[in-house]
């Protein structure tokens, strides 16, 4: 390590840590990680998200937060709870959804470390770790320092996007932490006025990436414009009571 | 900078270095780099191209190459040709496609810069970099480092995009690299069967980040199943002389 040491706390009273990683952007991580923490706290479970990526948080965006946390006398950040889910993200910190945040290394290692360290999580069930699309400093912070029960993989079809998961795939073997599957998205377009299915992004890659590496498959996500919207609006898909073939996640 | 310094040799004979930058992964900033790289080269020009996307390099399958650059006796790195374009990537130094490179910012900065230094260009025209979906090492140290005359924006039309790809713009006006323009990718999609049009990921964020940032706006691209497919197979569209929507890029 770069002459920075992290150190996470571990008093903190979380019970299983899972991240989400793809090593290709815009295949769908944070959808699917926004999905997945809502369709946990509708079963009950006490769950929370933090946004790994530094870079580029989406997830206030894809939760529908405007506000910023607040932090109590001790110093502690509050998360912002939506949809029953506990949320963090360094997007709640800047002026604006456009303010670049223009750092090396070392600070999105320590972003990483507060946003963990220094946020009153309370008892967690899961808290999921939204991982940006890369192989560098926050996959390793968060893969070498945190206790990860599992990771999940997400790609699209295609060859580049599978060529680049697989990474992190394989990142996610050499660090030892067990890989709950793949997560194939935008696996074909239904048109909304004839129903012709049409596999823009081709056929099978994520399939074929779970038999080649033995873990498991998760299922597919069709590319709806549905999906897409409530990203955008912060109505997360499995928040709102409507059926699509998306409901699985 | 973090106890690294980097120097870029100036007695390349490259005339303008473009880089292009999005801000959000996925969004088709490899497949626009590579199009406008071999269109600048039908077109008669000197190109060379250089994947600075140092853990997700996607050059080598977008331009169908699969063997590795000869080293020369001076030790100078000799970028394989193809359609034309010169091309450098980490991606060709690698096992294979799928193996991660796992390596932190100042091991990113450094690999940049020799992915710069150390190859025999010759004279180009034009040198395009193709940034990875940052703000971080790859783009400050691009950006720091090489005298850029112009930056380019890719996004697609939805929020969450055109608010990363924001990120990317500012950062190029804050460094005063000036902005070619934006161009949105992916703007609708056109069924085969029925030719009904549906913007699954939105209508005219490009338009309006254009706008709001006072650059120009360069164009739309079609979600299209035939540029995946040339992506996937390393023939790409402008290359191929197939009539599409795509053509203008
Ligand atoms: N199945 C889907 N159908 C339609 N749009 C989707 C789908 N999955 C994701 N999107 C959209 O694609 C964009 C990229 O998704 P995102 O979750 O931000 O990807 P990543 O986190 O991998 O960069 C977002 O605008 C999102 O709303
Ligand atoms: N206009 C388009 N129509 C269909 N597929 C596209 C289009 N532009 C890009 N793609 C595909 O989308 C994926 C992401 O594009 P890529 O250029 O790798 O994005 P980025 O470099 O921004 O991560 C690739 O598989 C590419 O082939
Ligand atoms: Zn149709």
């Amino acid at each position: 390590k770069v002459g920075l040491t992290v150190s996470f706390k571990t008093e903190q009273k979380i019970k299983d840590i899972i991240a989400i990683a793809s090593g290709k952007g815009g295949v769908g991580k944070s959808t699917v990680s926004t999905n997945i923490a809502i369709a946990l706290a509708k079963s009950g479970k006490k769950v929370g998200v933090l946004d790994a990526d530094i870079h580029g948080p989406n997830l206030p965006i894809m939760f529908g937060i405007h506000e910023k946390p607040f932090v109590n006398e001790n110093k502690r950040i509050i998360p912002i709870e939506r949809y029953g889910v506990k949320v963090i993200s360094l997007g709640f910190l800047v002026e604006s959804p456009s303010t670049p945040i223009i750092w090396r290394g070392p600070l999105v290692t320590k972003a990483i470390e507060q946003l963990y360290n220094d946020v009153e999580w309370g008892e967690l069930d899961y808290l999921l770790i939204d991982l940006p699309p890369e192989t560098g400093d926050a996959a390793l912070t968060v893969m070498q320092s945190l206790p990860l029960k599992y990771g999940i993989i997400v790609t699209t079809p295609q060859d580049v996007s599978v060529a680049d998961a697989s990474k992190a795939l394989k990142m996610f073997k050499k660090m030892n932490i067990p890989v709950l599957g793949v997560i194939e998205n935008m696996s074909y377009f239904i048109c909304p006025k004839c129903s012709e299915k049409t596999e823009i992004f081709g056929h099978g890659g994520g399939e074929r990436m779970s038999l080649e590496n033995e873990v498991p498959f998760l299922g597919k996500i069709p590319l709806e414009t549905k999906v897409r919207e409530s990203g955008d609006n912060g109505m997360p898909t499995v928040a709102s009571s409507e059926e699509t073939e998306t409901k699985h996640i």
